[in-house]
Parts: C-alpha cells; sequence; structure tokens
C-alpha cells in the first residue's frame, strides 16, 4: 500500500480530527467549535489580565448567544491548535506585518478566520463608564471580522469602521445577528420544554394584573424569550439550577400549568417524578399547601398516567393535561382526577393532520401553549407544527378540532435561542 | 512602565512611541483612503485635481453622514481622525473573492459584494431603529 495515502486526511476531518462541515472556500470557519487564547508575550499593559481575559470571554460569548458556534478559552493546547489568537502591541508588533500608529486613529485590527491585534498605545478600558475605548466592544467587533464580517456603515451595527462610545451596554442588534447568521446559520433545537409562566401582578391602581414569560429549557440551561423583540434576554441561557430552585438541573420533559377559578399550580416532570413550583418563594415544594410532598410520583398525582412522558400541555378548553409518550396521548381531567373517556388515543387522531403525510406521529420533544399566538405547538427536533385554536375553527369550521398545520422550522418562529459552551454558562 | 510620579499616577506620560499622525491635508487624506480601501494605492502629485481621488473622498462623505461636497473640509478631516478598526472598509480590486491572508502579509480579508455596496453607499440605508437599551 502507499504509506503516503495514510497521511492524508479524511475528506470530512480537518487537521484536528475534528468534523468539518464544509470544505468550500468562504469567509467561514467549517468547525463550530473554536480555540480562543491571550498570548502571553501580548498581554496588554494597561488591564490586569483577569480583566483582559473576562473581555474577551464575554465578548466571544455575545456572538456565541446569536450563533451556532461555541468558543472556548484554550490556555494549554499547542498553539497551532488555537483557532484563534489575541494580544496587544504597539508600533511593530506580534511579527504582524501591519504596524499600530501610535495613540490615536487605528486601535486594532483582525484577520479573517485568525488572529486579533490590540493597539496598546490606545486607552482599552474594562468598564462601561470609563473613559476610553472600551475593550469589550472593540473586541466584539474585531472577532466579528475574524468570523468573517465586514465593515458596515449602517446606524447600530457592531462593524461600524470607527468606534462610537458607548452610551449604554449595548448588544447585538437584528442586522447584525442576520449577517453573521448568512454565515453560520440560525440556532434550532430541539427542546426539552417550552412554558409561558405566568405572574399576578398588582399594578399602581391596585388592580390585579397578569402577565407572562416564555421560558425555553434545553438540558441544563434555559432562555427567557422576549415576545415582543423576538430574541432571547441578554446574557442567556442561564444554569436552570441557578434560575430554578428545587427542580432537577437538566433534562426535564415537560411542565404544566393548571389554571381554573379553583386551581392555580404549576409542576414540572422528570422521569417518574413531579414537582410543584412555589410561585411565592420562587422555588419547588417540598410540601404544598395540601400536604403533598415533593418530589411525587406521577402515578400518585394522576393516577393511570405511565412515566416517563415525552411532555405534556395542560388545555382549559376542557380543563385537562394532555400527556403524550410515543404515539400515544392521555388526557387527564384535574377535576375528577382521573383519565378522560376513551383515552389513550393515538397522537395521529387527537391532533390530525391538515397536510397528509405532515405529521410528527410521536415522540414529542415539547408540547407548548403559547399566550403570544393563544395556540398550542408541538415542537420535535428541530421542527415544530402549530395545533388550529378555537378563533380559526370558527372563522373557518371546516379545520378539524385540534387539527395540525403543516410542520415548520422552530427557528422561524423563534429566534436566536443559542446554546454557549459550558464554560461560558456561569459568567 | 510608563513614567509617572505621582501616587494617582494622575501625570502618567505618553509611551515613548509616536502619536498617530493625523490626517491634516490632501496627502494624508489620500494615504487615508488608499490604507483603507476607498481608492487605489496610487498618490497623485495633485490629489485635488484628480477625479478618482475626489469620487473617493465623496464616497466616504456619503457613507460617513458627512455633507457630499468632494472637498476636504473640516469635517470630513475629523471623520477620518476618529479612532477606528484598521482592517480596510474596502478592497478596491478586480477580483471580488475571497483572499485568506496570513498576518505576515500586507493585505486584510477581502469585502463581500454586499458589505462593499453597503460601504460604497450604493444600497447603503439608515437604520434609524433605537439601539438596545436592556442592561445585561
Amino acid at each position: 500500500k502507499k504509506r503516503f495515502l495514510n497521511m492524508l486526511l479524511p475528506p470530512d476531518r480537518d487537521k484536528n480530527g475534528q468534523v468539518v462541515l464544509d470544505r468550500t472556500e468562504t469567509t467561514a470557519f467549517a468547525r463550530r467549535s473554536l480555540k480562543w487564547r491571550l498570548i502571553g508575550e501580548g498581554y496588554s499593559s494597561q488591564l490586569s489580565i483577569e480583566e483582559q481575559t473576562y473581555a474577551f470571554k464575554l465578548a466571544f460569548r455575545m456572538w456565541s448567544e446569536v450563533t451556532p458556534l461555541d468558543f472556548e478559552e484554550d490556555t494549554t493546547s499547542p498553539i497551532s491548535q488555537i483557532d484563534i489568537k489575541l494580544g496587544f502591541g504597539t508600533g511593530r508588533h506580534l511579527g504582524c506585518a501591519h504596524t499600530f500608529d501610535g495613540e490615536g486613529q487605528e486601535f486594532a485590527h483582525a484577520w479573517l478566520q485568525s488572529d486579533i491585534h490590540f493597539d496598546d498605545d490606545e486607552h482599552f478600558t474594562a468598564a462601561d463608564t470609563e473613559n476610553g475605548i472600551s475593550l469589550l466592544k472593540v473586541a466584539v467587533h474585531e472577532i466579528g471580522h475574524v468570523l468573517g464580517l465586514a465593515h458596515s456603515h449602517r446606524r447600530g451595527s457592531i462593524m461600524q469602521p470607527n468606534y462610537i462610545p458607548q452610551e449604554s451596554a449595548f448588544e447585538l442588534d437584528w442586522s447584525d445577528r442576520k449577517a453573521i447568521q448568512k454565515l453560520y446559520g440560525s440556532c434550532e433545537g430541539p427542546f426539552d420544554t417550552i412554558f409561558d409562566w405566568v405572574r399576578k401582578e398588582r399594578n399602581q391602581y391596585g388592580e390585579l394584573v397578569v402577565r407572562y414569560n416564555t421560558y425555553f429549557f434545553h438540558k441544563s440551561w434555559y432562555w427567557l424569550y422576549e415576545n415582543r423583540h423576538n430574541r432571547t434576554r441578554y446574557g442567556d441561557p442561564i444554569a436552570v439550577l441557578i434560575g430554578w430552585q428545587g427542580i432537577p438541573a437538566s433534562d426535564l420533559d415537560a411542565f404544566v400549568h393548571v389554571w381554573t377559578w379553583n386551581q392555580d399550580a404549576s409542576y414540572f416532570f422528570k422521569g417518574t417524578q413531579y414537582w410543584r413550583y412555589d410561585n411565592e418563594n420562587d422555588k419547588a415544594y417540598t410540601e404544598d399547601t395540601q400536604g403533598a410532598h415533593y418530589p411525587r410520583l406521577i402515578s400518585e398525582g394522576f393516577p393511570g398516567i405511565p412515566s416517563p412522558i415525552d411532555t405534556a400541555v395542560y388545555d382549559r378548553r376542557i380543563q385537562s393535561i394532555y400527556f403524550l409518550k410515543d404515539s400515544l396521548v392521555f388526557a387527564f381531567d384535574i377535576n375528577k382526577n382521573q383519565i378522560v373517556d376513551h383515552f389513550p388515543k393515538r397522537l395521529t387522531d387527537v391532533f390530525p393532520a391538515l397536510v397528509i403525510n405532515d405529521h410528527p406521529i410521536g415522540n414529542i420533544d415539547a408540547a407548548y401553549y403559547s399566550y403570544t399566538y393563544n395556540a398550542i405547538f408541538l415542537l420535535k427536533g428541530k421542527e415544530y407544527w402549530r395545533v388550529v385554536n378555537d378563533r380559526e375553527r370558527w372563522q373557518n369550521p371546516s379545520l378539524p378540532y385540534n387539527g395540525l398545520f403543516a410542520r415548520r422550522n422552530i427557528s422561524e418562529q423563534w429566534f436566536d435561542i443559542c446554546n454557549v459552551h459550558a464554560s461560558m454558562l456561569k459568567m | 512602565e510608563r513614567l509617572f510620579h505621582s501616587r494617582d499616577h494622575s501625570d502618567l506620560q505618553d509611551s515613548s512611541s509616536e502619536q498617530a499622525k493625523p490626517v491634516t491635508d490632501l496627502h494624508s487624506a489620500q494615504q487615508f483612503l488608499s490604507r483603507y480601501g476607498w481608492t487605489e494605492p496610487e498618490f497623485p502629485i495633485e490629489p485635488a485635481k484628480d477625479p478618482v481621488f475626489t469620487e473617493a473622498l465623496k464616497k466616504f462623505q456619503r457613507a460617513n453622514d458627512l455633507p457630499v461636497t468632494g472637498i476636504l473640509d473640516d469635517a470630513t478631516t475629523k471623520a477620518m481622525n476618529k479612532p477606528r478598526c484598521g482592517v480596510p472598509d474596502n478592497q478596491v480590486t478586480e477580483n471580488k473573492n475571497a483572499t485568506l491572508v496570513t498576518p505576515q502579509s500586507n493585505t486584510f480579508i477581502q469585502v463581500n459584494d454586499t458589505a462593499l455596496n453597503q460601504s460604497i453607499g450604493s444600497n447603503y440605508t439608515v437604520n434609524h431603529e433605537k439601539s438596545p437599551s436592556r442592561i445585561r
């Protein structure tokens, strides 16, 4: 055999053996997990190493929050395995062919899919409020170049060539997100559970006001989704155990909010157990006002319901919880505390397809009732199916009860719900 | 270290390295436009009479929301002297394909056609939406 052939990489692997998605020549990285390092010979003389590292870590995280890219700080691997190297220098610096000009004008530059250099003659600052140039903002801009973005003169864009002092905390706006997503695609599912968390508050007139927030859960982290802004909350995802006390820290199966005139209870499900959440004290009950102890077996609280379940959703029209498992649906009447007659039924019968051969069939990841859209959604993988609601049936009586519209991509309905590298979760 | 004598470092002296040379005249403006990709790297003896220079200046003014005069006025000079990124805004070459370069060479990444059009103003629109004000 020709031994030299063993040295050639398989067509789908790079020099590090990582899977490469696309080998065509583009301005985008082919890999989705990238390593970066602040090089030792390139520390700034103005800021502590911790301040520099934190600014860069946050800058990478901000891009990670809107793209299917992970960035990991790597201080140990051989330098040849580092995708993005960052460093400070003055004048002739770091072996770079492009000399810095001293204080003023040029503050940094970047190389496509490569390194970033910062002019240490500039007064970089770590905090937003100080006079000087925000290292965070410059780093976000330069990382944009490394990832393949060019300058933009659009007002509000992070890719404007000139430095604009921050009046408030800056973020990547809609257009910047779409620009980077043209190169790297959008973030997609699956998700473990999704729900609208309902809060009751008193306004300044003492009137009871009901508000809700939408939450997406995946593995051990969650996002608050801001429906009015078509994005997640800045800074998400957050670890589940930080935001939700007393429930399992990962891989939840379902969330159900039972809300009637005389009942108002929120439940989380995982495996064979479920937890009731105490809204007032923002943690799971260990014992509720009825004397029930948690976690509690699903078979005890919901007799006849198998476990573990795939997902569940409360339907207030019939005051029942739909429990979904495999290709079956169990409707559980919360007033009678028993399974509704003639259930379980097939998912395809309870939620009939409106489009032939367009149905998830079973193994649903998440069932979600949205107050924004007044509809139930069934999510599976990267796709979702929306359920016909009462208003649509009133307008078009030919639509079947609980009919399923054609599938669509989750990323076309809820935008930029992106993971970050595990090392960045606790920032 | 950078030299200082006061306890609070308020007399911290600038480093011995040079200050960036500001854009003050037509020649330095020509260098600026060339460096950041608004013109080819040519240096006409009389840039004020060079239509290519004038056109490039106008494009720069347009892209930066300045009065499009084609003249190196105070507003334009001020815009050129603002702190900025060292990556060129445009790459004025015939070949518009991507070129990957190493830090040891003298060119940067190419700007794709869409961004090039944005930079030179042919498809440039101003987005007046408010900056996001939510605290992270």
